[in-house]
């Protein structure tokens, strides 16, 4: 893609593949430590952008978008000389290739010595995909200062600015929540926390809501963190939560699995000593599945379930389904300000406790439910309705893919 | 025997690799703000220096202070000058450098 000066200014594709070339490794690490760095590196603009990195270890003729390489001095028909040991230790092109100068001390991020390899990784990655240096404290794209701190990651001004050449990331997401864990503090006060997750595919994320991004070096595959659970693409997740009642429900095609808090994994049975997971009818009945989307209201103790252009509503005290449901979403759940309405085929339905309200998901945009608060404020606003459309990446930072190659 | 101070006498290894030309003076000044975008000739690849220091190195100068958190003199004093010499990347910057170069890829790998 093209920007406003000569030449393209980004990549156009959403994938790109790279390789360390053989003839330029470093004789400072082993080379598996090299890729392992270089591949923490593109792994750590993929989580910040609608960008996929595959390393590709194929035949050495095959086509590659970046290729870097180690080199001393005059390397590898490099234009540019490197300058030995202190000063230049890298350059790059922009859309092209990256040289690190092997003459300086790489050293693994471990390490307290040397100059930090994949912090130097991140910032030349940086040029490939078309960041200028950045005189900012903090940047990642400060031409100078290496500092030794391990820890490093990619700050919400870098994040803008590869956002501003690659755009940003969005939903669809399978399933959004909420997840609620109570806890005695050291003087015995009953504490109740929560992590909110996204869910997409075979892959979830943990959002810090206090920080606007997903915590460092999400994502994480489904099975290595929800043990029990289909390995992707759920449909729903319910937390049934009120005075004596606990119970956490996943949803995938006919079928649910009850979730245990305590043990952080499925429950291999129900009461009744049936393993899970269980037919949807059988504990919700008058719920068809597979379902959309579904949550439940504390207040009115019904769960809402999606399915198309429908909602079901099911009372968990009575343990029936609700008539007059099922009712066209647009009139259980009206517009606020017509015609903004997803209409049907929502993605996930929401029940957030850091936001006090409910969203409803489709696509890369959500839709607020009015809450008890708005209606005390506006009296006119429809009961459980929906204002207008707003994109998930203005509210949900940087919940991105990665290429599956790196996932850990 | 050569001198060492660390067990593992790593900083031997460091000593016995060619070493980066150090800025010391006002040409290797002059050439640096060249190399790296601060003056108006592109530096990629890298163009001769200004033939004297004048009015337009001074505020070269300033620009790379600047950015550097450095008093803004135009001065080559001791801090501006160590700067120069602390571990950078090669892709230019300041006024006259901008987004690394493209498509600038080498020639084809010779064979070992």
């Amino acid at each position: 893609r093209r920007g406003a000066g000569p030449g393209p200014s980004a990549f156009s594709r959403r994938t790109l593949r790279w390789r360390l070339v053989g003839e330029g490794y470093s004789s400072q690490l082993s080379v598996d430590e090299q890729r392992a760095v270089l591949r923490s590196a593109f792994r750590m603009w993929s989580e910040v952008t609608p960008l996929q990195f595959q390393e590709e270890l194929g035949a050495r003729a095959a086509p590659v978008d970046v290729r870097l390489a180690f080199g001393r001095g005059r390397h590898l028909g490099c234009p540019r000389a490197f300058d030995g040991s202190g000063q230049e230790f890298a350059h790059a092109w922009r859309l092209g290739d990256v040289h690190f100068d092997d003459d300086e001390h790489f050293t693994s991020p471990s390490s307290d010595r040397g100059l930090n390899l994949l912090r130097v990784a991140v910032h030349e990655i940086g040029h490939v995909l078309g960041l200028p240096h950045i005189h900012r404290p903090g940047s990642i794209m400060r031409p100078n200062s290496v500092p030794r701190d391990p820890g490093f990651e990619l700050d919400p001004a870098d994040r803008k600015a590869i956002q501003k050449l690659y755009g940003s990331c969005t939903g669809p997401f399978d399933a959004v929540f909420d997840w609620i864990r109570t806890e005695r503090s050291p003087f015995g006060e009953r504490l109740v926390r929560f992590n909110t997750y996204f869910f997409r595919g075979g892959w979830y994320w943990l959002y810090e809501n206090q920080k606007n991004r997903t915590r460092y070096g999400d994502p994480i595959p489904v099975v290595t963190g929800w043990r029990g659970l289909p390995a992707r693409d759920l449909d729903a997740f319910v937390h049934v939560w009120s005075w004596g009642r606990d119970e956490r429900y996943f949803f995938k095609g006919d079928r649910y699995w009850r979730y245990d808090s305590d043990g952080d994994r499925t429950y291999a049975e129900d009461e009744r000593g049936r393993a899970y997971p269980r037919p949807i009818s059988e504990r919700f009945p008058g719920i068809p599945s597979p379902l959309d989307a579904a949550f439940y209201d504390r207040r009115s103790q019904w769960i809402y379930f999606f399915k198309g252009a429908l909602v079901f509503a099911f009372d968990v005290q009575e343990n029936r389904a609700v008539s007059p449901y099922p009712q066209r979403l647009a009139v259980a759940f009206p517009a606020v300000a017509p015609p903004s309405h997803p209409a049907g085929h929502l993605d996930a339905a929401y029940h957030s406790y850091a936001h006090g309200a409910v969203f409803l998901l489709k696509g890369s945009r959500y839709w607020r439910v009015v809450g008890d608060a708005d209606r005390r404020r506006d009296p006119a606003l429809p009961v459980n309705g929906l204002f207008p459309a707003e994109p998930v990446s203005e509210r949900w930072f940087d919940i991105c893919d990665v290429h599956p190659s790196a996932l850990n | 025997e050569k001198l060492f101070h660390r067990r593992d006498r790593s900083d031997l290894e460091v000593a016995a690799l060619p070493r980066a030309p150090p800025v010391a003076d006002l040409p290797s000044a002059q050439e640096f703000l060249s190399k790296y975008g601060w003056t108006r000739r592109s530096p990629w690849p890298a163009a001769p220096p200004p033939a004297a220091a004048g009015p337009a190195f001074a505020e070269a100068v300033r620009g790379f202070q600047r950015v550097n958190g450095l008093p803004a003199t135009g001065r080559l004093d001791e801090a501006t000058v160590a700067a120069m010499n602390g571990p950078r990347c090669g892709v230019p910057d300041g006024p006259a450098g901008g987004p690394a170069p493209a498509g600038a890829r080498p020639r084809a790998f010779p064979r070992r």
